[in-house]
Protein backbone atom coordinates (compact mmCIF):
# COMPACT_ATOMS: atom_id res chain seq x y z
CA UNK A 1 0.00 0.00 0.00
CA UNK A 2 1.98 2.65 -1.27
CA UNK A 3 1.36 6.61 0.52
CA UNK A 4 1.74 9.84 -0.65
CA UNK A 5 1.42 12.77 0.78
CA UNK A 6 0.90 16.06 -0.86
CA UNK A 7 2.68 19.26 1.12
CA UNK A 8 3.40 22.80 0.84
CA UNK A 9 2.68 25.01 3.71
CA UNK A 10 2.55 27.78 0.93
CA UNK A 11 -1.15 28.63 -0.14
CA UNK A 12 -1.93 28.13 -3.75
CA UNK A 13 0.81 26.37 -5.28
CA UNK A 14 -1.34 23.41 -6.62
CA UNK A 15 -1.60 20.82 -3.86
CA UNK A 16 -5.26 19.88 -4.50
CA UNK A 17 -4.95 20.31 -8.31
CA UNK A 18 -2.54 18.02 -7.93
CA UNK A 19 -4.08 15.29 -5.39
CA UNK A 20 -7.06 15.32 -7.60
CA UNK A 21 -5.38 14.62 -10.72
CA UNK A 22 -2.43 12.67 -10.03
CA UNK A 23 -5.04 10.40 -8.08
CA UNK A 24 -6.94 10.05 -11.13
CA UNK A 25 -4.78 9.24 -13.71
CA UNK A 26 -3.25 6.57 -11.42
CA UNK A 27 -6.80 5.46 -11.16
CA UNK A 28 -6.75 4.92 -14.85
CA UNK A 29 -3.46 3.33 -14.82
CA UNK A 30 -5.85 0.48 -13.46
CA UNK A 31 -4.53 1.73 -10.01
CA UNK A 32 -6.74 1.51 -7.26
CA UNK A 33 -6.40 5.17 -5.54
CA UNK A 34 -8.21 6.53 -2.02
CA UNK A 35 -7.63 10.17 -2.15
CA UNK A 36 -7.84 11.43 1.74
CA UNK A 37 -8.65 15.28 2.35
CA UNK A 38 -7.03 16.21 5.22
CA UNK A 39 -7.70 20.46 5.03
CA UNK A 40 -10.70 21.45 6.21
CA UNK A 41 -11.56 23.94 3.25
CA UNK A 42 -12.62 20.58 1.92
CA UNK A 43 -10.94 21.71 -1.41
CA UNK A 44 -10.51 18.38 -2.88
CA UNK A 45 -14.04 16.97 -1.45
CA UNK A 46 -15.29 20.23 -3.46
CA UNK A 47 -13.20 19.05 -6.42
CA UNK A 48 -14.63 15.74 -6.64
CA UNK A 49 -18.47 16.83 -6.65
CA UNK A 50 -19.05 15.51 -2.73
CA UNK A 51 -19.45 18.47 -0.57
CA UNK A 52 -22.77 19.53 1.09
CA UNK A 53 -24.29 16.56 1.67
CA UNK A 54 -26.05 16.33 5.05
CA UNK A 55 -24.52 14.54 7.83
CA UNK A 56 -21.32 13.54 5.53
CA UNK A 57 -19.43 11.02 7.87
CA UNK A 58 -15.86 12.86 7.12
CA UNK A 59 -12.47 12.33 8.27
CA UNK A 60 -12.93 14.07 11.54
CA UNK A 61 -14.94 10.55 12.56
CA UNK A 62 -12.31 8.84 11.90
CA UNK A 63 -9.30 11.57 14.01
CA UNK A 64 -11.74 11.88 16.27
CA UNK A 65 -14.38 9.45 17.09
CA UNK A 66 -11.74 6.26 15.73
CA UNK A 67 -14.55 5.07 12.91
CA UNK A 68 -12.59 2.93 10.74
CA UNK A 69 -11.68 4.19 7.37
CA UNK A 70 -13.64 2.26 5.27
CA UNK A 71 -16.91 3.13 6.56
CA UNK A 72 -15.93 6.86 5.36
CA UNK A 73 -15.29 5.99 1.81
CA UNK A 74 -17.04 7.99 -0.95
CA UNK A 75 -16.69 6.01 -4.92
CA UNK A 76 -15.91 8.29 -7.56
CA UNK A 77 -15.39 6.50 -10.23
CA UNK A 78 -13.96 3.03 -11.09
CA UNK A 79 -10.56 2.69 -9.09
CA UNK A 80 -11.04 6.05 -6.93
CA UNK A 81 -12.22 6.70 -3.81
CA UNK A 82 -12.10 8.96 -1.34
CA UNK A 83 -12.25 9.79 2.15
CA UNK A 84 -14.06 13.37 2.56
CA UNK A 85 -13.19 16.31 5.21
CA UNK A 86 -15.60 19.43 5.88
CA UNK A 87 -14.98 22.19 8.19
CA UNK A 88 -15.64 20.49 11.47
CA UNK A 89 -11.91 19.00 10.68
CA UNK A 90 -10.51 22.21 11.88
CA UNK A 91 -12.01 21.27 15.12
CA UNK A 92 -9.81 18.34 15.10
CA UNK A 93 -6.37 20.26 15.36
CA UNK A 94 -7.96 22.19 18.50
CA UNK A 95 -9.72 18.69 20.21
CA UNK A 96 -6.40 16.60 19.22
CA UNK A 97 -4.26 19.05 20.62
CA UNK A 98 -4.29 17.31 24.34
CA UNK A 99 -3.99 13.92 23.10
CA UNK A 100 -1.13 11.32 23.81
CA UNK A 101 0.38 10.76 20.03
CA UNK A 102 -1.71 12.93 18.50
CA UNK A 103 0.47 13.24 15.27
CA UNK A 104 0.28 9.00 15.14
CA UNK A 105 -3.54 8.86 14.49
CA UNK A 106 -3.51 8.92 11.13
CA UNK A 107 -1.05 6.38 10.87
CA UNK A 108 -3.21 3.99 12.92
CA UNK A 109 -6.07 4.22 11.28
CA UNK A 110 -4.62 3.39 7.90
CA UNK A 111 -4.14 0.22 9.12
CA UNK A 112 -8.01 -0.02 8.79
CA UNK A 113 -7.61 -0.04 4.95
CA UNK A 114 -5.84 -3.53 5.02
CA UNK A 115 -7.29 -6.55 5.40
CA UNK A 116 -6.74 -10.29 5.51
CA UNK A 117 -6.77 -10.94 2.29
CA UNK A 118 -4.78 -7.85 0.95
CA UNK A 119 -4.64 -3.95 0.88
CA UNK A 120 -7.80 -2.27 -0.51
CA UNK A 121 -6.10 -0.11 -2.09
CA UNK A 122 -2.89 0.32 -3.61
CA UNK A 123 -2.16 4.47 -3.25
CA UNK A 124 -3.28 6.20 -0.18
CA UNK A 125 -2.52 9.97 -1.53
CA UNK A 126 -3.17 12.53 1.24
CA UNK A 127 -4.42 16.45 0.25
CA UNK A 128 -3.04 18.52 2.94
CA UNK A 129 -3.88 22.06 3.46
CA UNK A 130 -1.37 25.00 3.47
CA UNK A 131 -0.15 24.66 7.17
CA UNK A 132 2.61 22.57 9.34
CA UNK A 133 -0.75 21.78 12.06
CA UNK A 134 -1.70 18.63 13.55
CA UNK A 135 -3.44 17.60 10.39
CA UNK A 136 -0.48 17.50 8.36
CA UNK A 137 1.98 16.60 10.96
CA UNK A 138 -0.37 13.61 10.87
CA UNK A 139 0.20 13.27 7.30
CA UNK A 140 3.85 13.11 7.61
CA UNK A 141 4.01 10.82 9.91
CA UNK A 142 1.74 8.02 8.37
CA UNK A 143 3.12 8.33 4.82
CA UNK A 144 5.91 7.13 3.04
CA UNK A 145 6.74 9.52 0.37
CA UNK A 146 5.83 13.10 0.32
CA UNK A 147 5.13 15.08 -3.32
CA UNK A 148 5.95 18.96 -3.01
CA UNK A 149 3.94 20.91 -5.76
CA UNK A 150 5.65 24.16 -6.63
CA UNK A 151 5.13 27.71 -8.50
CA UNK A 152 8.92 28.41 -9.35
CA UNK A 153 8.63 32.35 -8.12
CA UNK A 154 10.99 33.99 -6.33
CA UNK A 155 10.69 32.78 -2.14
CA UNK A 156 9.28 29.21 -3.93
CA UNK A 157 13.29 27.76 -2.27
CA UNK A 158 12.69 29.61 1.08
CA UNK A 159 8.82 27.78 1.69
CA UNK A 160 10.45 25.02 0.60
CA UNK A 161 12.90 25.27 3.14
CA UNK A 162 10.70 25.47 6.36
CA UNK A 163 9.04 22.31 5.17
CA UNK A 164 11.69 20.17 4.27
CA UNK A 165 13.21 21.02 7.65
CA UNK A 166 9.64 19.97 9.29
CA UNK A 167 10.20 16.50 7.44
CA UNK A 168 13.65 16.33 8.58
CA UNK A 169 12.13 16.62 12.27
CA UNK A 170 9.29 13.84 11.71
CA UNK A 171 11.65 11.91 9.90
CA UNK A 172 13.83 11.76 13.28
CA UNK A 173 10.72 11.51 15.70
CA UNK A 174 8.24 9.61 14.48
CA UNK A 175 8.92 8.11 10.81
CA UNK A 176 12.07 7.17 9.84
CA UNK A 177 11.07 5.82 6.16
CA UNK A 178 9.75 9.24 5.59
CA UNK A 179 10.72 10.38 2.44
CA UNK A 180 10.88 13.12 -0.25
CA UNK A 181 9.43 11.57 -3.93
CA UNK A 182 9.72 14.32 -5.71
CA UNK A 183 9.26 18.41 -5.86
CA UNK A 184 6.54 18.86 -8.92
CA UNK A 185 6.78 22.30 -10.47
CA UNK A 186 3.29 23.62 -11.23
CA UNK A 187 1.65 26.77 -12.53
CA UNK A 188 4.88 26.39 -14.76
CA UNK A 189 5.16 28.88 -17.55
CA UNK A 190 8.03 27.47 -20.04
CA UNK A 191 9.68 30.28 -21.69
CA UNK A 192 9.84 32.58 -18.43
CA UNK A 193 13.52 33.25 -17.16
CA UNK A 194 12.00 33.14 -13.73
CA UNK A 195 10.88 29.07 -13.90
CA UNK A 196 14.35 28.53 -15.90
CA UNK A 197 16.22 30.24 -12.67
CA UNK A 198 14.23 28.68 -9.87
CA UNK A 199 14.32 25.70 -11.48
CA UNK A 200 18.41 25.81 -11.93
CA UNK A 201 17.97 26.38 -8.32
CA UNK A 202 16.06 23.50 -7.28
CA UNK A 203 18.39 21.53 -8.98
CA UNK A 204 21.62 22.56 -7.41
CA UNK A 205 19.55 22.16 -4.07
CA UNK A 206 18.41 18.51 -4.41
CA UNK A 207 21.99 17.90 -6.28
CA UNK A 208 23.62 19.33 -2.59
CA UNK A 209 21.33 16.34 -0.46
CA UNK A 210 22.59 13.48 -2.77
CA UNK A 211 24.34 10.87 -0.70
CA UNK A 212 23.48 12.39 2.86
CA UNK A 213 21.07 10.76 5.03
CA UNK A 214 18.45 13.79 4.54
CA UNK A 215 14.68 12.40 4.20
CA UNK A 216 15.14 14.36 0.23
CA UNK A 217 18.59 12.94 -0.57
CA UNK A 218 16.89 10.85 -2.90
CA UNK A 219 14.28 13.21 -4.34
CA UNK A 220 13.83 14.09 -7.79
CA UNK A 221 12.75 16.96 -9.81
CA UNK A 222 9.81 15.63 -11.83
CA UNK A 223 10.05 15.12 -15.41
CA UNK A 224 6.76 16.31 -15.83
CA UNK A 225 5.72 19.64 -15.24
CA UNK A 226 2.54 21.26 -14.69
CA UNK A 227 1.82 23.83 -16.93
CA UNK A 228 -0.63 26.76 -16.47
CA UNK A 229 -3.92 25.57 -18.37
CA UNK A 230 -7.10 27.44 -17.36
CA UNK A 231 -9.14 24.00 -17.99
CA UNK A 232 -6.80 22.94 -14.20
CA UNK A 233 -9.31 26.21 -12.80
CA UNK A 234 -12.67 25.41 -14.74
CA UNK A 235 -12.40 21.18 -14.02
CA UNK A 236 -13.27 21.68 -9.96
CA UNK A 237 -16.50 23.97 -10.71
CA UNK A 238 -17.98 20.80 -12.76
CA UNK A 239 -17.02 18.40 -9.72
CA UNK A 240 -14.28 16.58 -12.01
CA UNK A 241 -10.80 15.71 -12.57
CA UNK A 242 -8.93 17.34 -15.82
CA UNK A 243 -9.69 13.71 -17.43
CA UNK A 244 -13.34 13.97 -16.90
CA UNK A 245 -13.39 17.31 -17.64
CA UNK A 246 -11.45 18.25 -20.95
CA UNK A 247 -9.29 14.99 -21.88
CA UNK A 248 -7.30 16.73 -24.83
CA UNK A 249 -6.25 19.41 -22.33
CA UNK A 250 -2.68 19.96 -21.71
CA UNK A 251 -3.36 19.82 -18.00
CA UNK A 252 -4.48 16.28 -18.95
CA UNK A 253 -1.53 15.40 -20.84
CA UNK A 254 1.08 16.86 -17.79
CA UNK A 255 -1.27 14.92 -15.26
CA UNK A 256 -0.80 11.56 -17.06
CA UNK A 257 2.57 12.07 -17.76
CA UNK A 258 3.37 12.33 -13.97
CA UNK A 259 1.18 9.79 -12.90
CA UNK A 260 3.05 6.97 -15.19
CA UNK A 261 6.27 8.65 -13.88
CA UNK A 262 4.53 8.34 -10.15
CA UNK A 263 4.09 4.48 -11.00
CA UNK A 264 7.37 4.23 -12.80
CA UNK A 265 9.62 4.76 -10.23
CA UNK A 266 7.49 2.90 -7.03
CA UNK A 267 7.04 0.54 -9.10
CA UNK A 268 11.13 -0.25 -9.74
CA UNK A 269 11.97 0.27 -5.92
CA UNK B 1 -4.37 59.68 7.68
CA UNK B 2 -5.80 57.19 5.11
CA UNK B 3 -5.98 53.67 6.26
CA UNK B 4 -5.93 50.41 3.62
CA UNK B 5 -5.90 46.58 4.88
CA UNK B 6 -4.99 44.28 2.37
CA UNK B 7 -6.74 40.90 3.13
CA UNK B 8 -7.75 37.46 2.13
CA UNK B 9 -6.84 33.97 4.33
CA UNK B 10 -6.44 32.44 1.14
CA UNK B 11 -3.01 32.19 -0.08
CA UNK B 12 -1.12 32.82 -2.73
CA UNK B 13 -3.66 35.71 -4.31
CA UNK B 14 -1.79 39.11 -4.75
CA UNK B 15 -2.13 40.54 -1.46
CA UNK B 16 1.66 41.48 -1.39
CA UNK B 17 2.32 42.32 -5.10
CA UNK B 18 -0.96 44.45 -4.42
CA UNK B 19 0.05 46.30 -1.73
CA UNK B 20 3.59 46.97 -2.98
CA UNK B 21 2.84 48.00 -5.87
CA UNK B 22 -0.09 50.13 -5.09
CA UNK B 23 1.83 51.32 -2.31
CA UNK B 24 4.54 52.56 -4.90
CA UNK B 25 2.01 53.50 -7.44
CA UNK B 26 0.14 56.23 -5.01
CA UNK B 27 3.57 56.93 -3.40
CA UNK B 28 4.52 58.16 -7.52
CA UNK B 29 1.58 60.35 -7.26
CA UNK B 30 3.03 62.78 -4.78
CA UNK B 31 1.41 60.77 -1.64
CA UNK B 32 3.29 59.95 1.45
CA UNK B 33 3.16 56.16 1.96
CA UNK B 34 3.60 53.96 5.12
CA UNK B 35 3.55 50.75 4.26
CA UNK B 36 3.31 48.48 7.11
CA UNK B 37 4.28 44.33 6.95
CA UNK B 38 1.80 42.31 9.31
CA UNK B 39 2.59 38.76 8.01
CA UNK B 40 5.54 37.10 9.60
CA UNK B 41 6.64 35.35 6.54
CA UNK B 42 8.17 39.19 5.96
CA UNK B 43 7.55 38.77 1.88
CA UNK B 44 6.42 42.85 1.73
CA UNK B 45 9.70 43.32 3.62
CA UNK B 46 11.73 40.88 1.15
CA UNK B 47 10.17 42.55 -2.02
CA UNK B 48 11.37 45.95 -1.14
CA UNK B 49 14.71 44.92 -0.79
CA UNK B 50 14.68 44.86 3.50
CA UNK B 51 14.83 41.54 4.51
CA UNK B 52 17.93 39.50 6.46
CA UNK B 53 19.12 42.56 8.38
CA UNK B 54 20.88 41.75 11.40
CA UNK B 55 18.89 43.40 14.64
CA UNK B 56 16.14 44.87 12.28
CA UNK B 57 13.92 46.56 14.64
CA UNK B 58 10.40 45.80 13.65
CA UNK B 59 6.69 45.82 13.93
CA UNK B 60 7.45 43.30 16.69
CA UNK B 61 8.92 45.88 18.21
CA UNK B 62 5.93 48.21 17.95
CA UNK B 63 3.49 45.21 19.49
CA UNK B 64 4.86 43.65 22.08
CA UNK B 65 7.52 46.16 23.09
CA UNK B 66 5.81 49.46 22.61
CA UNK B 67 8.15 51.23 20.44
CA UNK B 68 6.77 54.06 18.41
CA UNK B 69 6.70 53.36 14.56
CA UNK B 70 8.34 56.66 13.66
CA UNK B 71 11.56 54.78 15.53
CA UNK B 72 10.91 51.37 13.03
CA UNK B 73 10.27 53.23 9.37
CA UNK B 74 12.65 52.52 6.65
CA UNK B 75 12.64 54.98 3.87
CA UNK B 76 12.47 52.76 0.19
CA UNK B 77 11.84 55.98 -2.05
CA UNK B 78 11.10 59.24 -1.89
CA UNK B 79 7.32 58.99 -0.56
CA UNK B 80 7.50 55.44 0.10
CA UNK B 81 8.33 53.99 3.68
CA UNK B 82 8.16 50.77 5.37
CA UNK B 83 7.52 49.36 8.73
CA UNK B 84 9.15 45.98 8.23
CA UNK B 85 8.28 42.83 9.83
CA UNK B 86 10.36 39.29 10.34
CA UNK B 87 9.86 35.28 11.54
CA UNK B 88 9.76 37.07 15.41
CA UNK B 89 6.65 38.46 14.29
CA UNK B 90 4.94 35.01 14.53
CA UNK B 91 5.98 34.68 18.09
CA UNK B 92 3.45 37.86 18.90
CA UNK B 93 0.53 36.00 17.92
CA UNK B 94 1.56 33.68 20.81
CA UNK B 95 3.06 36.57 22.83
CA UNK B 96 -0.82 39.09 22.50
CA UNK B 97 -2.69 35.31 23.28
CA UNK B 98 -3.63 36.83 27.03
CA UNK B 99 -3.30 40.21 26.61
CA UNK B 100 -6.45 42.55 27.02
CA UNK B 101 -7.42 44.51 24.29
CA UNK B 102 -4.58 42.84 22.22
CA UNK B 103 -6.81 43.09 18.99
CA UNK B 104 -6.56 47.44 18.96
CA UNK B 105 -2.88 47.30 20.03
CA UNK B 106 -1.32 48.00 16.22
CA UNK B 107 -4.67 51.04 16.27
CA UNK B 108 -2.59 52.72 19.59
CA UNK B 109 0.71 52.36 17.88
CA UNK B 110 -0.78 54.10 14.07
CA UNK B 111 -1.96 56.92 16.90
CA UNK B 112 2.31 57.77 16.86
CA UNK B 113 1.87 58.13 13.33
CA UNK B 114 -0.03 61.80 13.64
CA UNK B 115 2.15 65.04 15.51
CA UNK B 116 0.76 68.31 16.18
CA UNK B 117 2.26 69.29 13.10
CA UNK B 118 0.05 66.84 11.10
CA UNK B 119 0.15 63.17 10.04
CA UNK B 120 3.72 62.13 8.94
CA UNK B 121 1.63 60.23 5.96
CA UNK B 122 -1.56 60.66 3.67
CA UNK B 123 -2.00 56.64 3.26
CA UNK B 124 -0.55 53.43 5.86
CA UNK B 125 -1.22 50.46 3.62
CA UNK B 126 -1.24 46.87 5.65
CA UNK B 127 0.07 43.64 3.95
CA UNK B 128 -1.95 41.10 5.80
CA UNK B 129 -0.41 37.35 5.82
CA UNK B 130 -3.06 34.18 4.80
CA UNK B 131 -4.60 34.25 7.91
CA UNK B 132 -7.31 35.50 10.21
CA UNK B 133 -5.55 35.48 13.52
CA UNK B 134 -4.49 38.25 15.66
CA UNK B 135 -2.07 40.23 13.10
CA UNK B 136 -4.95 40.64 10.77
CA UNK B 137 -7.59 40.83 13.11
CA UNK B 138 -5.16 44.25 14.53
CA UNK B 139 -5.12 45.38 10.96
CA UNK B 140 -8.86 45.02 10.73
CA UNK B 141 -9.25 46.80 13.87
CA UNK B 142 -7.58 49.64 13.48
CA UNK B 143 -8.07 50.53 9.55
CA UNK B 144 -10.45 52.27 8.13
CA UNK B 145 -10.87 50.18 4.85
CA UNK B 146 -10.32 47.48 3.39
CA UNK B 147 -8.93 46.06 -0.22
CA UNK B 148 -9.66 42.01 -1.12
CA UNK B 149 -7.03 41.17 -3.93
CA UNK B 150 -8.94 37.68 -5.34
CA UNK B 151 -8.15 35.49 -7.84
CA UNK B 152 -11.10 34.77 -10.03
CA UNK B 153 -11.45 31.33 -9.88
CA UNK B 154 -13.93 28.39 -8.55
CA UNK B 155 -14.38 28.72 -5.00
CA UNK B 156 -13.38 32.70 -4.66
CA UNK B 157 -16.49 33.72 -3.46
CA UNK B 158 -16.43 30.71 -0.69
CA UNK B 159 -13.13 32.01 0.67
CA UNK B 160 -14.71 35.77 0.39
CA UNK B 161 -17.45 34.86 2.30
CA UNK B 162 -15.78 33.78 5.56
CA UNK B 163 -13.73 37.20 5.23
CA UNK B 164 -16.42 39.41 5.20
CA UNK B 165 -18.03 37.48 8.08
CA UNK B 166 -14.88 38.32 9.98
CA UNK B 167 -14.95 41.92 8.79
CA UNK B 168 -18.53 42.09 9.72
CA UNK B 169 -17.95 41.02 13.25
CA UNK B 170 -14.74 43.11 13.49
CA UNK B 171 -17.18 46.10 12.64
CA UNK B 172 -19.52 45.41 15.07
CA UNK B 173 -17.41 44.47 18.23
CA UNK B 174 -14.40 46.61 17.10
CA UNK B 175 -14.39 49.10 14.53
CA UNK B 176 -17.76 50.84 13.17
CA UNK B 177 -16.10 52.78 10.61
CA UNK B 178 -14.40 49.87 9.27
CA UNK B 179 -15.83 49.25 5.37
CA UNK B 180 -14.36 46.85 2.44
CA UNK B 181 -13.48 49.60 -0.14
CA UNK B 182 -13.58 47.60 -3.00
CA UNK B 183 -12.71 43.87 -4.72
CA UNK B 184 -9.71 43.64 -6.78
CA UNK B 185 -9.41 40.77 -9.27
CA UNK B 186 -5.59 39.94 -9.60
CA UNK B 187 -3.87 37.19 -11.82
CA UNK B 188 -6.76 38.19 -13.97
CA UNK B 189 -7.08 36.18 -17.57
CA UNK B 190 -9.08 38.12 -19.89
CA UNK B 191 -10.34 35.84 -22.38
CA UNK B 192 -11.10 33.02 -20.09
CA UNK B 193 -14.54 32.04 -19.39
CA UNK B 194 -13.88 31.22 -15.72
CA UNK B 195 -12.81 34.73 -15.04
CA UNK B 196 -15.89 36.37 -16.79
CA UNK B 197 -18.33 33.79 -14.51
CA UNK B 198 -16.58 34.71 -11.27
CA UNK B 199 -16.38 38.12 -12.21
CA UNK B 200 -19.95 37.54 -12.81
CA UNK B 201 -21.00 36.18 -9.45
CA UNK B 202 -18.85 38.87 -7.36
CA UNK B 203 -21.22 41.48 -9.14
CA UNK B 204 -24.28 40.17 -8.01
CA UNK B 205 -22.82 39.39 -4.76
CA UNK B 206 -22.15 42.94 -4.46
CA UNK B 207 -25.29 44.22 -5.47
CA UNK B 208 -27.31 42.28 -3.47
CA UNK B 209 -25.67 44.08 -0.25
CA UNK B 210 -26.40 47.39 -1.55
CA UNK B 211 -28.41 49.52 0.50
CA UNK B 212 -27.77 47.05 3.59
CA UNK B 213 -25.27 48.56 7.04
CA UNK B 214 -22.93 45.97 6.13
CA UNK B 215 -19.56 47.01 5.71
CA UNK B 216 -19.35 45.68 1.90
CA UNK B 217 -22.69 47.54 1.20
CA UNK B 218 -20.58 49.96 -0.79
CA UNK B 219 -17.59 47.85 -1.86
CA UNK B 220 -17.13 48.46 -5.37
CA UNK B 221 -15.33 45.98 -8.41
CA UNK B 222 -12.50 48.28 -8.89
CA UNK B 223 -12.59 48.87 -12.22
CA UNK B 224 -8.68 48.30 -12.20
CA UNK B 225 -7.81 44.47 -12.82
CA UNK B 226 -4.35 42.85 -12.13
CA UNK B 227 -3.74 41.15 -15.13
CA UNK B 228 -1.48 38.34 -15.05
CA UNK B 229 1.96 39.02 -15.97
CA UNK B 230 5.38 37.67 -15.06
CA UNK B 231 7.22 40.93 -14.76
CA UNK B 232 5.30 41.12 -11.24
CA UNK B 233 6.61 37.57 -10.61
CA UNK B 234 9.83 39.08 -11.32
CA UNK B 235 10.36 42.43 -9.76
CA UNK B 236 10.57 41.36 -5.71
CA UNK B 237 13.65 38.88 -6.58
CA UNK B 238 15.40 42.76 -7.33
CA UNK B 239 13.95 43.92 -4.64
CA UNK B 240 12.02 46.37 -6.29
CA UNK B 241 8.30 47.62 -7.34
CA UNK B 242 6.90 46.88 -11.00
CA UNK B 243 7.56 50.74 -11.07
CA UNK B 244 11.23 50.60 -10.74
CA UNK B 245 11.50 47.05 -12.46
CA UNK B 246 10.11 47.25 -15.84
CA UNK B 247 8.02 50.53 -15.91
CA UNK B 248 6.53 49.40 -19.37
CA UNK B 249 4.84 46.35 -18.49
CA UNK B 250 1.03 45.84 -18.42
CA UNK B 251 1.93 44.98 -14.54
CA UNK B 252 2.36 49.00 -14.27
CA UNK B 253 0.29 50.24 -16.33
CA UNK B 254 -2.68 48.67 -14.73
CA UNK B 255 -0.80 49.35 -11.22
CA UNK B 256 -0.94 53.15 -11.94
CA UNK B 257 -4.70 53.03 -12.46
CA UNK B 258 -5.71 51.12 -9.38
CA UNK B 259 -3.59 53.94 -7.74
CA UNK B 260 -5.63 56.06 -9.59
CA UNK B 261 -8.61 54.76 -8.81
CA UNK B 262 -8.05 54.19 -5.64
CA UNK B 263 -6.77 57.72 -4.74
CA UNK B 264 -10.01 59.30 -6.72
CA UNK B 265 -12.47 57.38 -4.43
CA UNK B 266 -10.84 58.38 -1.37
CA UNK B 267 -10.18 62.23 -2.39
CA UNK B 268 -13.60 62.27 -3.07
CA UNK B 269 -15.39 61.29 -0.16
N1 LIG C 1 -1.54 24.39 -13.62
C1 LIG C 1 -2.56 25.22 -13.31
N2 LIG C 1 -3.04 26.07 -14.26
C2 LIG C 1 -4.06 26.91 -13.97
N3 LIG C 1 -4.67 27.01 -12.78
C3 LIG C 1 -4.22 26.19 -11.80
C4 LIG C 1 -3.17 25.25 -12.00
N4 LIG C 1 -2.96 24.57 -10.85
C5 LIG C 1 -3.85 25.06 -9.97
N5 LIG C 1 -4.62 26.04 -10.54
C6 LIG C 1 -5.66 26.84 -9.89
O1 LIG C 1 -4.99 27.69 -8.95
C7 LIG C 1 -5.73 27.76 -7.73
C8 LIG C 1 -4.89 27.19 -6.58
O2 LIG C 1 -4.64 25.81 -6.83
P1 LIG C 1 -4.90 24.70 -5.70
O3 LIG C 1 -6.21 24.93 -5.01
O4 LIG C 1 -4.68 23.36 -6.30
O5 LIG C 1 -3.71 25.05 -4.70
P2 LIG C 1 -3.52 24.58 -3.21
O6 LIG C 1 -2.05 24.55 -2.97
O7 LIG C 1 -4.26 23.30 -2.96
O8 LIG C 1 -4.20 25.74 -2.38
P3 LIG C 1 -4.49 25.75 -0.80
O9 LIG C 1 -3.21 26.18 -0.18
O10 LIG C 1 -5.61 26.75 -0.64
O11 LIG C 1 -4.88 24.35 -0.40
C9 LIG C 1 -7.01 26.97 -7.96
O12 LIG C 1 -8.02 27.87 -8.37
C10 LIG C 1 -6.65 26.01 -9.08
O13 LIG C 1 -7.76 25.61 -9.84
N1 LIG D 1 -0.70 39.53 -11.62
C1 LIG D 1 0.30 38.65 -11.42
N2 LIG D 1 0.92 38.06 -12.45
C2 LIG D 1 1.90 37.15 -12.26
N3 LIG D 1 2.34 36.75 -11.06
C3 LIG D 1 1.75 37.30 -9.98
C4 LIG D 1 0.71 38.28 -10.08
N4 LIG D 1 0.35 38.65 -8.83
C5 LIG D 1 1.12 37.94 -7.99
N5 LIG D 1 1.97 37.13 -8.67
C6 LIG D 1 2.93 36.16 -8.10
O1 LIG D 1 2.17 35.12 -7.51
C7 LIG D 1 2.74 34.74 -6.25
C8 LIG D 1 1.73 35.01 -5.14
O2 LIG D 1 1.50 36.42 -5.06
P1 LIG D 1 1.58 37.20 -3.67
O3 LIG D 1 2.80 36.79 -2.89
O4 LIG D 1 1.42 38.65 -3.94
O5 LIG D 1 0.28 36.62 -2.96
P2 LIG D 1 -0.12 36.71 -1.43
O6 LIG D 1 -1.61 36.70 -1.39
O7 LIG D 1 0.56 37.87 -0.78
O8 LIG D 1 0.47 35.36 -0.84
P3 LIG D 1 0.55 34.96 0.71
O9 LIG D 1 -0.80 34.39 1.02
O10 LIG D 1 1.65 33.92 0.77
O11 LIG D 1 0.85 36.19 1.50
C9 LIG D 1 4.02 35.54 -6.10
O12 LIG D 1 5.10 34.75 -6.60
C10 LIG D 1 3.78 36.75 -6.99
O13 LIG D 1 4.99 37.30 -7.48
MG1 LIG E 1 -5.64 22.81 -1.48
MG1 LIG F 1 1.72 37.93 0.95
Amino acid sequence: MQRIAVLNQKGGVGKTTTSVNLADGLSRLGQKICLIDLDPQAHTTTHLGVANQVNLPTLYHSLVNGHPLPSLLQKRAENLYLIPSDIHLAAAEVELAGVVARELILRDQLETLRTPQGDLFDFIIMDCGPSLGILTLNALASTRDVIIPLQPHFLALHGMGKLLETTGIVAKKLNPSLRVLGILLSMFEANTKLAQEVTGELESYLAKAKGTRLPWADAKLFQSKIRRNIKLAEAPGFGQSIFDYEPKSNGAEDFDLLAREVLGITQSR
